[in-house]
């Protein structure tokens, strides 16, 4: 789970908490009192496609298939997340209701190359 | 920071960093509402007060794992009519959004004063335009209470929205054991407007059959 150094040019997960007070809605989101908004950048050269920054046996499949047909295929491979958890929020609707729910996919936790 | 760094995704020149918070700052927007399915962020216009809202953030003690795409509400009640004894009063709960979804489950939430003298029978019927007298209000629960304190009374989750689009309308009715009802009109047995007001606790999930079916991978 590499997470970006300012100089990494690779493909990484960049780290931002977002502090709901930063954003004027502490008066409705209780609980939690921020979180973190990650996203996931940077290059994936061929030798690092399919390399999900977890299972390395795709990557290692990916990495054949490149060997076996063509060492420079045109397309290109993205950084994309391969990892994410739900985040928890309890919150006041526009009736005073106090509402828990669990929004699935919305916190990155790893990024890789498709 | 000037022409010669460039993003190393897009080749573009890197934001400076105040550029780049304030369009996180934009970005976490627009996913919570997103994910809140919010059209835009809610505006309060009457918040519970403090200490009713501490109580119910015990209850719904975030992280305890409710499984995705479900969803817990607590709504408190407004008394429709401040004047009829705690015994015999209608609640009024305004539950707009929980109704576009399947209820699992509902409890009401009643606090018991201690100046109880004997066993309490509670009946919770349901108010709709159509049942404004007493015998066509369909019956939802009934319990006997024997002690002060909090009691959670299950509800029925089926029937309980009635046509009246918003709120959820219930009849409180009360008898003590023993006791004519004269005897129990002054009495004030429920806490019904301080910190310790009724609320309903609901489960609810996203309505529609594939919510029920676990999803094959």
């Amino acid at each position: 789970k590499p997470t970006c150094e300012s100089e990494t040019p690779l493909c990484c997960r960049r780290d931002h908490y977002v502090d709901f007070r930063e954003l004027g809605w502490r008066d409705w989101i209780l609980q939690p009192e921020g979180y973190q908004l990650n996203y996931c950048s940077g290059q994936c050269p061929p030798h690092l496609a399919g390399s999900p920054g977890i299972a390395a046996s795709f990557h290692s499949a990916v990495f054949n298939l490149l060997k076996a047909n063509n060492p420079w295929p045109k397309t290109t491979s993205c950084c994309v997340p391969t990892a994410r958890r739900p985040l928890s929020l309890l919150y006041l609707d526009g009736n005073g209701n106090v509402v828990k729910t669990d929004v699935p996919d919305m916190v990155v936790e790893a990024c890789g190359c498709s | 920071q000037g022409a010669e760094s460039a993003c190393s995704s897009c080749g573009n020149p890197t934001l400076t960093p105040h550029v780049e918070r304030a369009l996180v700052l934009e970005l976490a927007k627009q996913q919570i509402l997103k994910g809140l399915q919010l059209p835009g962020r809610p505006r309060v216009t009457h918040p519970p007060p403090q200490a009713v809202l501490s109580r119910a953030l015990r209850r719904l003690r975030l992280g305890s794992a409710a499984p995705a795409h479900r969803e817990e509400v607590l709504s408190f009640a407004n008394r429709t009519d401040p004047a009829a004894s705690t015994c015999s009063s209608a609640l009024t709960f305004p539950l707009v959004t929980a109704r576009s979804r399947h209820l699992r489950r509902a409890r009401l939430w009643l606090h018991v004063l201690p100046t109880l003298p004997a066993t309490l029978h509670l009946r919770i019927f349901r108010r709709g335009p159509r049942s404004r007298r007493h015998r066509h209000r369909p019956l939802l629960a009934q319990h006997r209470v024997t002690a002060p304190g909090w009691h959670a009374l299950t509800l029925p989750s089926s029937g309980l929205w009635d046509e009246q689009p918003g709120v959820l309308k219930l009849q409180l009715d009360c008898s003590l054991e023993g006791h004519s009802t004269a005897f129990l009109q002054p009495l004030p047995l429920l806490d019904m407007a301080g910190d310790q007001r009724p609320f309903l606790e609901l489960k609810t999930r996203p309505s529609g059959s594939r919510a029920g079916r676990v999803k094959r991978r």
